[in-house]
Formats: structure tokens, sequence, C-alpha cells
């Protein structure tokens, strides 16, 4: 009965495995990232596969900006001053965003964005 | 997020982890889900990095993020990162970041310079628990020989704490969820707690990869915001993972 009242506690799981069912979606494909190649280069396959996938998570975070700031100017700011950021980051990390957005099409202040997510949200 | 090392009775090192994200980041009322968890999970990607036509280390990641958050160097080390919640945030890092003060390193460009850099279990411990960083965070490390297993509690300065691994002591497991391990979580946040239950009712003895997805298949440790479970086992250089779902009833977070 507890699995009906938060926080949901269930009994422990068992023979879960391999995943199947309602908890589970998909499995992971595999890419390889040839690490001989220039870094603005060594995704381009990854982000031709996810590039829509990508544009969408991207948006996700441009609609809660602008649910925050409605004027869109935050979603300009980070446009405007988050590539300055970026070069100063250290390589291979600098080329390898600059590459990514390059293949995605995805402004550059974006992408630093979701790839300093972490530090951004520790608070 | 919710990380395991456990060592089962034969001394083989087994690692998971379930990568929760998107907390506050938009409420989709009709799904009842989180917007951002939700949009990342097409992004997520198993990466395997190579060099000379050699696999240097694995990976779980979003597709367009070059840091690393889970990755396994294999026969070497596996490794795994949570959030650390702290006043004392990335955001003053970033800050002092900007202000030229850049002897500090971005929490996910160590990871993945660990993972693609440090040549045993005991380098890679020293290299997390002495970098200086942007952020806080808990780093949770794998070996391959019985005992090396530990959760690294981290400030942007220091290494707060290290928990290790001790089987004589009858710590055949560490855990890590998003609350330093030495206090209670908070009270409306206990993923430690079924976790542990879980752990503790599967034993040493019955530990494996099947029994470890099934202790990060149970709710709360499962939960709104979990985007994938990863399974690693150092010894075999396996890793594998699964986007989930949490259906309802199910915690947010």
């Amino acid at each position: 009965t507890t699995q009906f009242i938060p926080p949901y506690t269930e009994d422990c799981r068992t023979d879960m495995y391999p995943p199947k069912g309602p908890t589970f979606r998909s499995t992971v494909s595999w890419y390889t990232i040839d690490l001989d190649l220039p870094p603005h280069k060594r995704w381009t396959s990854v982000i031709k596969d996810k590039k829509k996938d990508l544009d969408d998570m991207i948006q996700a975070v441009r609609d809660l900006a602008k649910a925050f700031v409605p004027s869109g100017r935050l979603i300009e700011l980070v446009d405007i001053s988050l590539p300055l950021m970026l070069n100063t980051l250290p390589n291979p990390f600098r080329d390898e965003i600059k590459g990514i957005a390059s293949d995605s099409g995805i402004p550059l202040g974006e992408i630093t964005l979701f790839n300093i997510f972490y530090e951004v949200f520790t608070v | 997020c919710t990380s395991v090392v456990a060592e089962d009775s034969k001394g083989n090192l087994l690692h998971g982890r379930n990568l929760d994200f998107g907390l506050f980041m938009g409420w989709d009322l009709k799904n009842k889900s989180w917007i951002m968890s939700e949009k990342l999970k097409p992004l997520v990607v198993n990466l395997d990095f190579r060099r000379n036509n050699k696999t240097v280390f694995k990976s779980t990641n979003f597709a367009g993020y070059v840091g690393m958050l889970t990755g396994i160097r294999p026969h070497l080390f596996s490794l795994t990162m949570n959030e650390r919640f702290s006043l004392d945030g990335g955001y003053i890092g970033i800050l002092e970041w900007i202000l030229g003060q850049r002897d500090g390193m971005w929490m996910s460009f160590l990871t993945r310079s660990v993972l693609e850099n440090a040549t045993s279990y005991e380098n890679a411990r020293s290299l997390l628990a002495q970098t200086k960083l942007l952020a806080p965070a808990y780093f949770i490390l794998g070996g391959n020989q019985s005992g090396q297993g530990c959760i690294i509690t981290r400030s942007r300065e220091l290494s707060l704490d290290l928990l290790e691994l001790n089987v004589k002591l009858g710590r055949w497991y560490v855990l890590e969820t998003n609350y330093d391990h030495w206090e209670d979580p908070f009270f409306l946040d206990d993923r430690r707690t079924p976790a542990m239950t879980c752990m503790n009712m599967t034993t040493q003895n019955n530990i494996s990869i099947k029994t470890l997805y099934d202790v990060l298949s149970t709710k709360p440790v499962l939960n709104k915001l979990t985007t994938y479970t990863t399974l690693m086992q150092v010894s075999n250089g396996n890793l594998e993972s699964y986007i989930r779902d949490c259906p309802n009833p199910c915690m947010p977070w």
C-alpha cells in the first residue's frame, strides 16, 4: 500500500533485467569518437544523427528562459556573452564545442550553455 | 542521481547509476513529466572513445555535451558523478572564471580528462580528490580489485571526505545520491534509504548487474527525473545503458 503514498516507495523490485516493461523506454545507440581526429570533427557523426533532438532540447531551454525573461534578453545575453567565454575554455573542449555548434547550426552561445549546465545548476 | 559501487563475493566490482536531471526546468502538466528530462532522453548516446583504433574509454553521454558524467576505462576504473548542491556553487566558480581567476577546472571536463588520461584507480582517485573545481560534486569511483570503490565528496577547493569500500567492516557497497553521506538526506528527497534497503536485501552473495538494475528500478530511486540507467563492470570493460520511464504514481524527484 505504501507505493500509492508519496514518495511511492515500492517493495524492492526483482526480475527487472533484462530491461522490459513500463520503466524501460529503449536501449541506447553506440557511436565512436575518434580521438585522432581534430577536435572540431570528432562529434560530426553523432550530431548528424541527433541534430533534431539537440535542437528540440535547446528550444526547451529557450522557452524556459523566455518564461523568466519574456523580452528574450536572457537568450540574447547567452548568444552574445557565452561565445566570448568559450574562447577561455581549455582545448580540446573549446574546439569540440565549436564543431558541435557548426555541425548542428545551433548558436555557439547556446551550445556552450548546455556544456556548462552543471556549474550553472549547482545552487 | 543515484550511484552505487558494489563488490560481489568473488571480488568483482560492479558500478551502476541513475542519472536524474531537470528538476524545476518546466513541468509538463499533460504528461506529468519534467520537460527537460524528457528532452534529454533522445539525446542519450553510448560513446566509444578510440585512439589508434583502440578503445581508450567508454561513456554514456548526451549528444552535444563534451564533458563526461558516466564512464568506464576498461580494466582500470569506472566513474560517475552526482550533483552536490551548495550555496558556494558553480555560479561563483563561473564568476571567478569570468573575472580571470582560472585555476579551477570545469567538473565534466575533469571527469573526461580523468577517463582519458588516468592510468590506474589510485591515479584517478587522486586527480578527482585534488584538482580544484569550479563547482562542488560527488565522484563515485570503482576499480578492478577488491576494495577499490569510493565516494569522493568535493567542495570547489577541497576533498571533504573519502568513503571507501571495506568488506572486512561489512561495507561491500558504497552508495551516493545527492547528499553528504555523513548527514541525513532532505526528508522530501530520501532515495538513499530505499536504495540501501534494497542493496541490503539483495546481499553481497547475490549482487550482480541484474540485481543492481533491480535496485535502480525501485521507486523512488527511479523517479520522474531519471533519464538513463547505466551498468558497468570494469573487469570485462562492459558498459550498458537504458533510457528509463517512471510510470505514475512516481515521485517528481
